[in-house]
């Protein structure tokens, strides 16, 4: 489980 | 997309709506924190940065991006001209000098990775969780709140604290994982929780 790297919220 | 997200989403989006509802019909920004509203710009301006270079990724996102911080701006642009005359500074004293700081210093110090742009939203996040302080302040020192601005404080808290369900369900649906989120989004509930209750028993 890895912290989102990708940000996808606001 | 759960329930939970795009519920918070449509709560920040009203509250956005409320306040500059309720300055453009009053004519006046009595009652609202600049301080606050400054710290909330920067918030996301330094967050939203990554507009420059994923905007194609979501139409969703982009777009609720813009929408903030355009909305933001344009609230600072009506209190510094527009609605100058009904501002009070001396009502917006809380030393905001801490909140970026301390903001900076977290940010620093555990971000996902040190770039520029993770820092800078590490850095948004936490400021976030404690922009509203401010205005919470000017409340508490003015007492009576017109009921406009309660409502709008109450729909920019359900914002965040909409979140927290969200993350849990993220969590188990997908192993999602966001701690500097998650830690930050509970402060900034926990920070607004006195006034929620509050906002329980009046309304």
């Amino acid at each position: 489980v890895v912290a989102t790297p990708f940000k996808d919220e606001l | 997309m759960n329930i939970f997200r795009i519920t918070g989403d449509l709560s920040h989006l009203i509250s956005i709506f409320i306040l500059l509802h309720k300055m453009r019909t009053s004519k006046s920004c009595i009652g609202i924190s600049f301080k606050s509203q400054v710290l909330y710009l920067i918030v996301y301006v330094t967050r939203y940065l990554d507009l420059l270079w994923t905007f194609q990724h979501s139409a969703y996102n982009s777009l609720m991006k813009i929408i903030f911080i355009a909305s933001s701006a344009y609230t600072i642009h009506l209190m510094l001209n527009d609605f100058k005359p009904t501002h009070d500074p001396n009502i917006d004293t809380f030393k905001v000098e801490y909140l970026i700081g301390g903001s900076a210093i977290l940010a620093l110090l555990f971000p996902y990775k040190w770039t520029t742009a993770e820092v800078l939203w590490s850095f948004s996040i936490w400021l976030e969780s404690v922009a509203i302080l401010p205005q919470l302040f000017m409340l508490q020192r003015t007492g009576e709140a017109e009921t406009i601005t309660t409502h709008y404080i109450f729909a920019l808290g359900a914002y965040r604290a909409l979140y927290i369900p969200n993350w849990l369900y993220r969590y188990f649906t997908e192993s999602f994982t966001d701690p500097i989120s998650t830690i930050a989004g509970i402060i900034q509930t926990i920070l607004y929780s006195d006034f929620f209750y509050i906002y329980y028993t009046k309304y």
